[in-house]
């Protein structure tokens, strides 16, 4: 049975699709079979593999609304993971969404057909905190929070952990948060450092924050642009080392229960 | 008649809020009368401003929905401008905004009464394209649109400028973009220069592009810790005379007109 991870924060900016990208990647290099889900209608994810969102008829959003089927719109990658790709009709299932039955649920009623085909399904959310955040909560075992080591990114998570703890009283009681990931950790500035320290002493132990901290590099925009995962195009770079080491922590995890 | 211009773009991390408090603040240097209104659920103008938003009973929110008025949320700030602050609540009004006759112009109705005291009235929007951000467009005149000189942060900008063409036709005829604000630029890096380019490439000239670039800086992050703006905390960095240019720009065709 497949583990359902949301990689999710409604600050924006802060490594969400980045993470999730490269968190694949790894998955996929420890011969983990993973499934990517973009649930963002900027498709961020959709366009770091390679597609170009716009030539896409039918994508996760016709899986919702229920006229398409998952085969239908999953797209194989060249990086190994699956991809359930979006594009900008997303933006409107929010308000389409919003007076069907057990609108929550509707993206927990589609991956169920999938679940078992996969290790790790990994949904890439958007910066916001409407349906489709409260679709991905309800779907999902864990969640991981991007936060990059920046004070304004600090301060603005207390949204999302208000609605995990509803999510998991209402919709989801096996809901976990697996760690906040420190990320644009800019090792040369204090402000980095400062920021760092103060996240762990904010959070923890109530929410656990990983050890691995993703250093900030010029590279992980680079790599976008030439549409290859950290692991290939930087390999040897703190950040792609990190992304290596929280793959091995959530596959060890997973191959234990 | 003040101007109303929304700073937006639904990717996320592209410098919304430090364009919206940077600016605002030039402008009061320059003596103009400007009102900030903070239409993103987490808050981040509200929190650069100094303030906690978990201490506002009444915020715009509340304005929103019609029980309370403008007068009894608007707070002085230190920097020069009054601000209309944000809490979470905001984050649960497209839903509740969804059934209510005219749910676009709802933010138009409310600023409608103090449009005529202030020369300028900046509203920071949230990173997506929902109901908050049809507001923010049904009311604008302007808008100015921040992209970071990233790749990723290129290609996030379609769904917007199509929303735009839509508001422009059935909702606000005077909406014009005033131009995209090229920001996070590092010099060093090959990628940003890049990136610039092909930003000016694909958008001149059916969408303006600002001349202004504001530079890659850590004192923004730092600023904002401090309860800062860029123009005292660090005035002589590029990045902070890029901010003043873009105001004196503003408000040099404001009083043309
Ligand atoms: N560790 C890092 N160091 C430097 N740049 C990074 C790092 N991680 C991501 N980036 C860059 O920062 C920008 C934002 O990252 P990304 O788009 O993944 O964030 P996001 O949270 O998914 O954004 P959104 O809120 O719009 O969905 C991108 O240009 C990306 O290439
Ligand atoms: N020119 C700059 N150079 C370096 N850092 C910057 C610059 N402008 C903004 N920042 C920092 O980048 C981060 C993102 O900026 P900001 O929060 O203003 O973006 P935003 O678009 O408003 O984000 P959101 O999508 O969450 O609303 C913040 O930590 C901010 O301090
Ligand atoms: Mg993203
Ligand atoms: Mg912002």
């Amino acid at each position: 049975m497949g583990k359902i991870v949301a990689i999710g924060n409604q600050k924006g900016g802060v490594g969400k699709t980045t993470t999730t990208f490269n968190l694949g990647a790894a998955l996929a290099e420890l011969d983990q079979k993973v499934l990517w889900v973009d649930l963002d209608p900027q498709a961020s994810l959709t366009i770091y593999c390679g597609f170009d969102p716009d030539t896409f008829n039918k994508t996760i959003y016709n899986v919702l609304k229920g006229n398409s089927s998952i085969d239908h719109i999953c797209q194989p990658t060249t990086f190994g993971p699956d991809l359930l790709p979006a594009n900008l009709d997303l933006a409107i299932i929010e308000m389409e969404l919003f007076n069907t039955i057990a609108r929550e649920r509707q993206l927990a009623c589609v991956l169920s057909s999938v679940r078992d085909d996969y290790d790790f399904i990994l949904i890439d959310c958007q910066p916001s905190l409407g349906l489709l955040m409260l679709n991905a909560l309800t779907v999902s075992d864990e969640v991981i929070i991007p936060i990059s080591c920046e004070y304004l990114a600090m301060r603005g998570v207390a949204g999302l952990l208000k609605m995990i703890d509803k999510v998991k009283l209402q919709l989801n009681s096996q809901l976990k948060i697996r760690g906040i990931l420190p990320t644009m950790f800019d090792r040369r500035t204090k402000h980095a450092h400062d920021t760092l320290e103060q996240i762990r002493h904010q959070f923890e132990p109530k929410v656990p924050v990983f050890n691995h901290v993703i250093y900030r590099s010029i590279r992980f925009a680079e790599s976008a642009l030439k549409g290859e995962s950290i692991l290939t195009y930087a390999k040897n770079i703190p950040g792609a080392e990190s992304y290596r080491n929280l793959a091995r922590e959530l596959s060890r995890e997973a191959n234990k229960t």
